[in-house]
């Protein structure tokens, strides 16, 4: 799992990392 | 380059998608408030042109010296830089959907970038009555005397009332502007006579795709954050 998706699950928030 | 962008492709709740964007892009979580479930993203890159592909009916933002429209064919390709290498940007859930917000001053917590994107005007005015906000629209209280002042421009004609208005395209003078509406029930745009500033005043009801319908029993300035 990328970093970010960590940190905005953290907050609540569902996101993904758009592939390259 | 950096992009982040709200997916409603799937046919479950809308959610965040982010492109990172390669060395030396760089991308952090500043502060999370799970309360409010919102974030704030510190994004640091090189001003460097990057284009995104849009279909033919993709609604265009407006040209400016950092963005660019091309026809390609198919549908568009929109070149866009950053304003600046560093920005802000304020991210989350508002009443009932995702939404995110540059942030126009520099600062390391989502209580400072909540205030930061609430305009001056805004706060001198929460001394007059509450406020009341729809996304990026807060519809304050009008100074005294205005209220009477815009009553009596009206019964004499000398600005008309708009009904089932857009606020932002109306207080730009422009006959459509990007992004969903904010559509007031009835709706009053007023230029002053020297400075040409114009002020917009509604009341009714104010309806918009993504958030719950404001009810204003009376006038109220409508004033936009400080997003910029």
């Amino acid at each position: 799992v990328h970093p970010l998706v960590t940190r905005f699950a953290s907050a609540g928030i569902e996101a993904v990392v758009a592939p390259p | 380059a950096f992009h982040l962008a709200i997916d409603r492709s799937r046919r479950s709740a809308p959610r965040f998608r982010v492109w990172p964007g390669r060395s030396p892009t760089r991308v952090e979580v500043l502060d999370t408030n799970p309360c409010l479930r919102q974030l704030l993203l510190f994004v640091d890159e090189p001003r460097r042109w990057a284009a995104v592909h849009v279909g033919p009916r993709a609604r265009l933002p407006a040209e400016n010296g950092d963005l660019r429209i091309e026809a390609n064919g198919w549908g568009w390709t929109i070149w866009r830089r950053p304003a600046s290498a560093k920005r802000r940007f304020l991210a989350g859930r508002d009443e009932r959907d995702l939404f995110v917000a540059l942030v126009p001053t520099a600062c390391s917590t989502v209580a400072a970038a909540r205030s930061a994107l609430r305009p001056p005007t805004v706060d001198a005015a929460a001394d007059r009555g509450p406020v009341v906000r729809q996304g990026e629209w807060f519809f304050v209280e009008p100074a005294r005397g205005v209220v009477g002042e815009l009553e009596t421009a009206l019964a004499a004609g000398r600005c008309f009332l708009r009904v089932r208005a857009d606020i932002g395209s109306a207080l730009a003078g422009l006959t459509w502007t990007a992004g969903n509406p904010h559509v007031a029930a009835e709706l009053v745009v007023r230029a002053d006579g020297r400075t040409k500033e114009r002020t917009a005043f509604v009341r009714g009801a104010v309806r918009h795709r993504d958030h719950e319908t404001v009810h204003l029993a009376s006038w109220r300035q409508a004033i936009r954050n400080a997003e910029p």
